[in-house]
């Protein structure tokens, strides 16, 4: 028997049966792909269906979500303005080799419930930086080692901020290149608060900052090979 | 015709059945989030001679149903086998303890034939 299970674990995709030890809630944005998929089932659809997550408008028939593995960054001299600095990591070695990375997603996830009043109408700037060499713990990172991806200013905590990383993705499944990237949050000091300690509670409301997580889809080359188109 | 045969009725027939697959009763229960079990079907039932259209048999089948029916001690009948099957997506703990959803194809049987 276990035999016959190892063979089918196997064809599933699996080395050996999963055994969660801290199962995470499961994405709302899986479950409601789930249940899309259960009131619809493609009985009578062809492959190509099969082999496309719509939800995405992507080629894909495998979601997987990956749970930041990176940790808080402390500086023993806080630059005044930089409210969080946080190193992010995904590990997509557990992609198998035929399959072909389609789309990568970066959630950035704010509670609801740490809507400061002090915060309101504040402006909070948001960076993430690629890293292409690592640094010695303690030792300042160089500019010359990261690369800027995205710059965005946003005023309010309580919701999701999303952020296309398929080209940074697909050089993650060599694990050697996989370095991760640097997520860092500041306030705009325009008005001269980071001065006062004003600084600090607006920067506390950014303990609201939850997780962040990498939605990851790909394309099994096995089960979808891919047809030419009859010219 | 062999004597001893029993009489092929309808019921009898090739067809697909109604099977539940749990995936608590395979001890999947802990790393599969859903579904919890789905219709998964088999296909059983005999494939006499002479095969008809609803059979969907294969040329090799007819050819051994006469055979068979020539010969029943020396060649079996066809068996009764899936010809067509659908997916099914799975939302499943992985070993590292990602979240994935999966579509995996030929997970139910949808129709029987000989």
């Amino acid at each position: 028997l276990s035999l016959q299970e190892s063979l089918l674990l196997k064809s599933l995709g699996l080395s050996t049966k999963p055994s969660p030890k801290t199962p995470v809630p499961v994405p709302s944005v899986l479950w409601r792909i789930f249940q899309n998929r259960k009131t619809s089932p493609s009985t009578n659809k062809g492959l190509e269906d099969a082999c496309r997550v719509e939800e995405f408008n992507v080629p894909g028939n495998i979601i997987r979500v990956f749970a930041d593995q990176g940790h808080f960054v402390h500086n023993r001299q806080p630059q005044a303005l930089l409210c969080l600095q946080k190193r992010l990591y995904f590990n997509l070695s557990v992609l198998e080799e035929g399959e072909h990375l389609t789309m990568a997603q970066l959630e950035i996830k704010f509670s609801h419930n740490s809507y400061h009043a002090s915060g309101q109408g504040r402006v909070f700037e948001l960076r993430l930086y690629q890293t292409s060499q690592m640094s010695l713990r303690g030792m300042p990172s160089r500019e010359s080692s990261r690369t800027l991806l995205v710059e965005q200013s946003f005023a309010q905590l309580h919701k999701s901020l999303l952020f296309n990383l398929s080209g940074v993705a697909k050089d993650w499944r060599t694990y050697s290149k996989n370095l991760g990237l640097i997520l860092e949050i500041s306030v705009d000091g325009g008005d001269g608060a980071s001065a006062t300690g004003g600084l600090q509670s607006l920067c506390a409301s950014i303990d609201s900052f939850l997780d962040t997580s990498l939605l990851v889809v790909t394309l099994s080359q096995q089960q979808c090979r891919a047809s030419r188109r009859r010219r | 015709r062999s004597a001893d045969s029993p009489p092929v009725t309808p019921s009898n027939l090739c067809k697909p059945r109604r099977l539940y697959i749990s995936f608590s009763d395979v001890g999947w229960e802990n790393w599969i989030i859903a579904p919890q079990g789905y219709m998964a079907n088999y296909c059983l039932g005999e494939c006499p001679f002479p095969l008809t259209a609803e059979l969907n048999s294969t040329n090799h089948a007819i050819l051994q149903t006469m055979v068979h029916s020539l010969d029943p001690q020396g060649t079996p009948q066809p068996c009764c086998v899936p010809v067509r099957l659908s997916p099914i997506s799975i939302l499943y703990y992985d070993n590292n303890d990602n979240v994935v959803l999966r579509h995996y194809e030929d997970m139910v049987v949808d129709e029987c034939g000989c």
